[in-house]
């Protein structure tokens, strides 16, 4: 609760909606606040009236930026909404950040307008945060099936010492029951850009001497190798190596990439997969990719490419292909003339394609097979030979 | 991730403001104050409620967690 626990001193509270969002119909809202409210009646004695003019209790709006109080709201994501404990006045009031997309359901981008209103409503009644991950008091939004949702028990424990328990009547008037109508059937996600028949195997072992690698990149300091559709990640953050899978930093990524690199001045990581490519900053993917590799240059007969490196220092991108590599300009965003050009002609030692590659302190790193090849970016000579997962202090 | 190196003044100033918000940090104006890093104490506490790892410090997963999009009411005093 609220310091001083506040809570409303009768049990026959009332309610009131000034105004609509334009993300949802006008019955939807009332449906998500009816169903809130309803919510809380049924695990407590309080019954809820809903007013139509005149001040309640619980007066209900959606408002941006600065809307009068003291807490101005602060655009999309970030502060959702916002209410005041029981008392006078502003006391009870519940508003909501119109820059929000409000939803009625979870098919789609936004927020749930029935779970966030529920939450709000808690903080109306006298209820603070609970640090009980998945209350719903807890104080990050977290989406969640709401068509028979029930309250979690932490915040029937919350309410009912603020209130006490339902009497044996149905705490709410008798109403008509609004069903909420089943959410839509959850729409396919979209599909991924490739059908992955990624059939699900067990993570590889770090230390397995036969490890290979479908690609290796840099990210923000970190070293990120992929396998099929797992993730090692090594970071001078942290000692230990922390395991993921794809989907955790890109859900709509199809897993097995053939190669990636990063352009550390652009803060973005290129993926490569077939004949397209995407560029990611972090973990959000850059609009208009997936793009064909034939925008970098290809001929149309390379389906694929291998591997990738980028040179910092240079500014320049090595894409290798079978026993050949191009180079790629990244300040005139083309393809470097006199290439493709043989691997083995230029990096002596390695004779053969090449796995997954990457930079790191003046040095590339080619991976073929389980093993791993460190080579002088200035004079291309090769320095010493290692074992994939040699990174993995196995 | 690590976050991209530029924006790390930003987040400082992002995280000031959140536990400003939610954990009633106010920035001691005085140059006298003891602490070296004000705000350490109220990332513990912000990191205790939350239950990450208590370092003081404003790493990673504390500043993906203040990013979250959450209710505006503070987690440790109501509005005044």
């Amino acid at each position: 609760t609220f310091p001083r626990s506040p809570r409303w001193k009768k049990e026959d509270v009332t309610f009131r909606i000034l105004n609509y969002t334009p993300d949802m119909s006008q019955a939807e809202v009332d449906e998500a606040i009816t169903k809130a409210f309803q919510l809380w009646s049924s695990v407590t004695p309080l019954r809820f009236t809903r007013l139509y003019s005149g001040e309640a209790d619980i007066m209900i709006s959606f408002a941006s930026g600065f809307h009068g109080d003291f807490y101005s709201f602060d655009g999309p994501g970030g502060t959702l909404a916002h209410a005041y404990p029981p008392g006078n006045g502003i006391g009870g009031d519940t508003h909501f950040d119109e820059d929000e997309f409000w939803i009625k359901s979870n098919t789609h981008e936004g927020y749930n307008l029935f779970l966030v209103a529920a939450h709000e409503l808690g903080h109306s009644l006298g209820l603070g945060h609970s640090n009980v991950f998945g209350a719903l008091m807890y104080p990050i939004y977290m989406a969640r099936d709401t068509r028979n949702y029930r309250l979690p028990q932490d915040d029937i424990n919350g309410i009912q010492a603020l209130y006490g328990p339902p009497k044996e009547s149905p705490a709410f008037p008798p109403q008509e029951p609004t069903e909420m109508t089943p959410a839509e059937a959850p729409t396919e996600m979209s599909p991924r850009e490739e059908p992955t028949e990624v059939t699900p195997s067990e993570r590889p072992q770090d230390c397995d001497p036969h490890l290979t690698f479908d690609a290796i990149t840099t990210l923000r300091g970190e070293i990120l190798f992929f396998k099929g559709s797992y993730v090692w990640r090594k970071s001078p953050y942290f000692s230990e190596i922390e395991r993921d899978t794809i989907s955790t930093f890109w859900p709509s990524l199809a897993a097995g990439f053939d190669a990636a690199y990063e352009i550390d001045k652009k803060d973005r990581v290129i993926f490569f997969k077939d004949n397209k490519y995407w560029a990611v900053s972090g973990y959000n993917i850059q609009p208009g990719f997936p793009k064909p590799i034939q925008n970098l240059g290809f001929p149309r007969s390379v389906k694929k490419i291998d591997a990738a490196v980028h040179d910092q220092n240079a500014k320049k991108t090595y894409f290798f292909v079978g026993n050949k590599y191009w180079s790629f300009d990244e300040h005139t965003q083309s393809m470097e003339r006199g290439y493709p050009r043989k691997i083995a002609v230029d990096f002596p030692g390695i004779g053969h394609t090449i796995d997954a590659a990457f930079q790191k302190n003046e040095h590339f790193y080619f991976f073929h097979g389980s093993n791993q090849y460190e080579v002088d970016i200035k004079n291309k000579k090769l320095v010493r030979t290692m074992k994939s997962n040699s990174w993995f202090d196995c | 991730f690590p976050v991209a190196p530029e924006t790390e003044k930003e987040d400082m100033q992002f995280a000031q403001k959140y536990l400003e918000n939610f954990y009633d940090f106010k920035e001691e104006k005085n140059f006298r104050t003891t602490h070296l890093n004000p705000m350490a104490d109220k990332i513990r506490e912000m990191q205790s409620f939350f239950g990450l790892e208590v370092t003081g410090e404003l790493n990673r997963k504390t500043l993906d967690m203040m990013k979250q999009p959450r209710c505006g009411i503070p987690d440790v005093r109501s509005y005044s």
